[in-house]
């Protein structure tokens, strides 16, 4: 098992980004990462955002970071970023 | 691509109909190791400044030049420290695909000699936005990377996208991250090409798996490299590989891997596995490997050659010294030659090229259906030649392992190298077509690809719709579209329920009852696949509507070839008054129990106007 501590990435798929036009996604996933992390200074975590064309962030998680974000109204996966291989 | 393209029929320069100044407004956005921009294949002379709807960046770090062939590079791959971070292209993959999809056209490539010709792009015109996500520093591809280029390349308005990059295995949609970026392509517009993996040809190989991407198998064209051995009893085998280093026809003595160790079991032995040769029984020898992964450690060790034994030896690699890759029975001849007398000894010659017009065959590593997450969608959708493909590479990087050699175009094999083929057919069908949805030009090349009798076990699995034919796919007649609600209520048949449909969609919506039973085989699909209960009788029906992009006023008839199954359409007659006309029809496929050794029974349903043939494959298969 893995320790609860331990972090790797996860992303966290957020769906399409929101039609409203005030909305801000970076702040938004900054919020969610304070919110779940307890920290108030996320930077250590943040790997990058997904703001252009649909709505997320990777960031470094724990695994029960993960199941906190899972669960959350706003958030359709989370799941550990992999290392794909060229075919 | 100094064959393959002629072998698929888009033949250079004005031999092919083209549409120079859409072609030219075409951006492809390639997602792999990034390029390398110095090649001839990425050269902007003659190009004019970006197509205006560019809303990409040159951020290829230091020393990166973009040009107007190459308009835009992004780097998403981590910084390594003492490491430039560059999209340069470190594994010269991204350079091979990118110049396969949209290259310009460069006379006199080879590959030491060997594959000599014009080596060109689908689209030679298009430009090319460069997205870099693997590379050796990460050992791959990281998947978050990927998402982040997606995530730039919709926004930065390309018309196009094609990754051959995959995971081990199909995954569901919330947690595979080429399907997630693709969705999102597909709603702004934007066909995603993927490469369907290397795992063949077991069956359920096949990775990349949504309806919303474009799933590309991998088939050889009309030429190959062979290696031919000639034996002392003057008997000549012939083996694949790419083998440029001239041993001017010297016969040398011939050790088996199994009988050259001193400190490893025969069976670790005999596959020449690392730290099993012993340099005093190879030195300057040929050794017999039972098997091609490891050859270069016979190289290291001092041998001169290897002949090597491979199951599935249906395509040539390159290697840095003198190999053959031999079938088993040839295998076979050359350890009985070696049984038969004290000396053995033996000559590893040159690669040939040989040329025969012949149906392309399915590549046995290109992996194969069913659809190991969505059973009732067929995956592969379509093959392209993948092997032996001679394309751009970065002279940065040695063109095989414990090379020391730089070559401007080197030789690949894989599904990666047929993805960019349709990559490049999907951009020459939009410069004739630039509204076309990216499900219309899908099903364009699908419906249109040449039918391939195959003797494979389940060609279905193999093939998809069949080879693409780009001349064909231009004029389809009739095409299947599929849009972002046809793909929302396919999610609602899934199961996607609530809070994650919203969110995907981007839309207040929930799946109303109809949409909660929607079945994936009802998807408007360009083929028909439905999965039964084994040994029981079965009747499947499927739902479809096309849509006339032929002529005005015109009556398609349906045929149904192959016919294994009991197919009925209704109607099977239908009237298009315009163009956007569109029909519905229902085909109802019933048929006794299928058993074990008859898995798979396929037609074909055909509509034809006389002028276009649209042809979608009907499998129905066993779970077993």
């Amino acid at each position: 098992a893995k320790n609860d501590q331990e972090k790797q990435v996860y992303i966290v798929y957020m769906g399409a980004l929101p039609a409203r036009v005030d909305y801000m996604p970076m702040s938004h996933h900054t919020s969610i990462l304070r919110e779940v992390t307890g920290e108030s200074s996320i930077e250590s975590r943040l790997v990058r955002n997904y703001k252009r064309s649909f709505n997320g962030f990777a960031a470094w998680l724990t695994e029960s970071e993960r199941q906190i974000l899972t669960n959350m109204e706003n958030i359709v996966s989370v799941f550990p970023s992999k290392t794909l291989k060229l075919q | 691509t100094t064959a393959s393209w002629d072998f698929v029929g888009l033949k250079r320069g004005k031999r092919a109909k083209r549409n120079p100044s859409i072609e030219s407004d075409t951006i492809i956005g390639v997602i792999d190791s990034g390029i390398y921009p110095l090649s001839d294949s990425f050269s902007d002379r003659g190009f004019g400044p970006p197509p205006k709807k560019w809303k990409g960046v040159c951020h290829g770090g230091k020393h990166f030049p973009c040009n107007n062939k190459v308009i835009g590079a992004r780097n998403y791959t981590p910084k390594i420290k003492g490491i430039p971070h560059s999209v340069m292209d470190n594994m010269g993959h991204g350079s091979h695909t990118a110049s396969t999809a949209a290259g310009n056209a460069v006379k006199d490539v080879s590959f030491y000699g060997l594959a000599n010709g014009t080596a060109r792009g689908g689209v030679p015109a298009a430009r090319i936005a460069v997205y870099k996500v693997c590379d050796p520093g990460i050992k791959g591809c990281t998947s978050d990377g990927i998402l982040s280029a997606f995530d730039d390349a919709i926004a930065d308005n390309v018309d196009l996208i094609t990754i051959s990059i995959g995971d081990e295995k199909g995954l569901r949609f919330e947690e595979d991250t080429i399907a997630i970026g693709a969705f999102h392509a597909m709603v702004k517009g934007i066909l995603t090409v993927n490469s369907a993996g290397n795992n063949g040809p077991e069956l359920s190989t096949v990775t990349s798996v949504a309806p919303w991407i474009f799933t590309v198998g991998a088939s050889d064209t009309n030429r190959a490299f062979v290696t031919k051995a000639v034996l002392g009893d003057g008997k000549t085998v012939v083996g694949r590989s790419v083998n440029t280093f001239d041993l001017k026809g010297t016969k040398y003595p011939i050790v088996y891997g199994k009988s050259a160790s001193s400190n490893c079991d025969s069976a670790s032995a005999g596959l020449c596995s690392p730290g099993c040769l012993d340099r005093k029984l190879v030195r300057g020898k040929i050794v017999l490997c039972d098997s091609a992964q490891n050859v270069e450690e016979a190289k290291y060790m001092g041998a001169i050659a290897s002949i090597a034994r491979s199951s599935l030896a249906d395509a040539a690699y390159v290697f840095s010294f003198p190999v053959s890759v031999l079938s088993a029975p040839a295998y076979n001849d050359v350890l009985s030659y070696m049984n038969s007398t004290k000396n053995p000894i033996a000559a590893v010659l040159k690669s040939e090229t040989i040329f025969n017009q012949k149906v392309p065959v399915i590549a046995s590593y290109s992996s194969r259906g069913p659809n190991p997450i969505i059973p009732d969608i067929l995956k592969p959708d379509i093959t392209a030649p993948g092997s032996e493909i001679i394309a751009a590479y970065s002279p940065t990087v040695p063109p095989s392992i414990s090379d020391t050699r730089h070559v401007k175009y080197s030789i690949l094999s894989g599904t990666s190298m047929s993805c960019p083929h349709v990559a490049g057919v999907a951009a020459y069908v939009k410069s004739f077509h630039p509204r076309w949805s990216p499900s219309m030009i899908q099903s364009a090349i699908m419906t249109t690809a040449w039918a391939v009798n195959a003797s494979t076990l389940m060609p279905e699995f193999a093939y998809g719709a069949g080879h693409v034919n780009p001349l064909a796919a231009v004029h389809p007649g009739l095409v299947y579209e599929a849009n972002k609600s046809d793909h929302i209520a396919f999610l609602c048949g899934l199961s996607y329920t609530g809070k994650n449909l919203r969110l995907i969609s981007g839309e207040s919506c929930s799946c109303t009852k109809a949409q909660s039973k929607f079945l994936p085989r009802d998807l408007n699909y360009p083929s028909m696949t439905a999965k039964v209960p084994a040994r029981k009788p079965f009747k499947v029906t499927f739902r479809r509507t096309v849509t006339n992009v032929g002529t005005s006023n015109t009556t398609y008839k349906a045929k149904v070839v192959g016919s294994k199954l009991d197919v009925k359409v209704i109607p099977n007659v239908l009237s298009l008054k315009s163009m956007h006309d569109k029909k519905s029809f229902k085909v109802t496929v019933s048929g006794k129990g299928l058993r074990a050794g008859k898995l798979v029974v396929s037609s074909q349903l055909i509509w034809s106007d006389g002028f276009h043939f649209v042809r979608s494959p009907i499998v129905v298969y066993a779970a077993n």
